[in-house]
């Protein structure tokens, strides 16, 4: 089996306000493959809540115009996963 | 990836087993390699004993990677055999503590699923296990200890990433550890269960709002261990119990531990706050490590002076 490659994942912050957009935040988790980093799962998803999600390529254009039309707070801290996977070995072997 | 163990690097599980072999063999006065059992994939699973010989010590317990994801974690268990059989007899505080206290370590707990995000895929979080009726693979070893085990109803699908198995101590990872916990209660004084990332230290409980009896006690044990974590770098800490703090959460090792009768159970959940995630840079692995002994010290000296 070929090891996993995350090119062009990113991993979004989004800093939900409400609970209604923690709502839609769980919607999204129904109809996309988002990876929760934080919390572990959308099941815990409250307003209020800073919640950390790895989206695949394919799918950062819908995400980010959900967040878009739906004005929420968002940043991107991971804009290539795979690049954070391999630079993650910064010290050099003894 | 070649090469060999270092203290300053991720090291992979084949590395990890030679290295506990090393420190054994390095050791062999303090340091004893008990394999308390074995995983789904049929990895052993073990655990080093640091201190002297007498069982009837006090005794803390301390376990690492029980997400696979998580590699600070194991960095740090690493870290912390290291540091204890380096420093005794050179560090006032660690003699003491070694001379009176025993420390089990379980370096990787989620051995399968440890392996797996190594060689197939970094970002996985549960263990290996096959699930009936599914073709979802793993069940989250967090969700799978007795307590409260079924109270939330998001745990009970094989496809999700806090999958609970399909009953209490299903996992044998999981009975492996709660049969040697309950075979030393008598001795075990504090668990602590690391974990990335976030920068919390937490206590019980997460199945409820319900304080736990001693909760004051615990409360100021974590605000002067995060205290003593923040002396070396200042990185900023938070605490409380899991449920005030992150959410509720059932079946954790840590509740479990708690409501087996060791009154002081705590949780790391290591750097950082999301900047790199689970992808800490091997280059911060070393302050992490320190900062973090720091309050584990803490932790151990408090349990000295106040337990019976």
């Amino acid at each position: 089996i070929t090891p996993a490659r995350f090119d062009r994942e990113k991993v979004f912050r989004v800093k939900l306000q409400d609970e209604k957009q923690a709502n839609i935040i769980k919607d999204l988790a129904k109809t996309n493959e988002l990876d929760f980093w934080y919390p572990d799962d959308p099941h815990h998803i409250t307003a209020n809540m800073t919640v950390d999600f790895r989206v695949s390529e394919k799918e950062t254009q819908s995400i980010q115009s959900a967040l878009d039309q739906n004005e929420m707070h968002y940043e991107i801290l991971i804009h290539d996963l795979q690049e954070e996977v391999e630079k993650q070995f910064d010290v050099k072997e003894d | 990836v070649p090469g060999r163990h270092s203290y300053r690097k991720y090291n992979n599980w084949e590395r990890i087993v030679a290295w506990t072999e090393k420190m054994v063999n390095k050791h062999p006065e303090m340091v004893s390699r008990i394999q308390i059992g074995s995983t789904v994939e049929d990895n052993p699973l073990y655990v080093l004993k640091i201190g002297k010989e007498n069982e009837r010590r006090k005794a803390i317990f301390m376990d690492c990677g029980i997400h696979a994801r998580e590699w600070v974690s194991p960095a740090f268990c690493q870290w912390f055999v290291y540091q204890a059989t380096k420093t005794y007899g050179r560090n006032k505080i660690m003699t003491k503590l070694l001379d009176r206290m025993n420390f089990y370590v379980l370096p990787v707990f989620n051995v399968d699923g440890y392996i797996w995000s190594w060689t197939q895929n970094r970002m996985w979080r549960k263990n290996r296990s096959k699930n009936r009726n599914s073709n979802c693979i793993g069940t989250d070893l967090n969700r799978n200890f007795n307590a409260s085990w079924d109270s939330f109803p998001d745990t009970n699908n094989p496809c999700w990433e806090t999958y609970r198995g399909p009953a209490p101590e299903s996992e044998k990872e999981t009975k492996a550890v709660t049969d040697f916990i309950r075979s030393h209660l008598k001795s075990i004084k504090v668990y602590i269960t690391f974990h990335s990332y976030s920068q919390m230290l937490l206590f019980p409980y997460g199945y409820t709002s319900k304080l736990p009896p001693n909760h004051e006690d615990l409360a100021k044990m974590a605000k002067i261990g995060t205290e003593a974590l923040s002396t070396r770098y200042e990185t900023r800490y938070i605490y409380g119990s899991i449920q005030s703090t992150i959410y509720p959460t059932s079946g954790s090792s840590l509740d479990w531990a708690y409501d087996l009768g060791i009154e002081h159970t705590f949780a790391f959940e290591l750097r950082d706050k999301g900047k790199f995630g689970f992808l800490l840079p091997e280059s911060r692995i070393k302050s992490t490590c320190k900062e973090t002994m720091l309050a584990v010290k803490f932790i151990a000296k408090y349990i000295l002076r106040h337990t019976s």
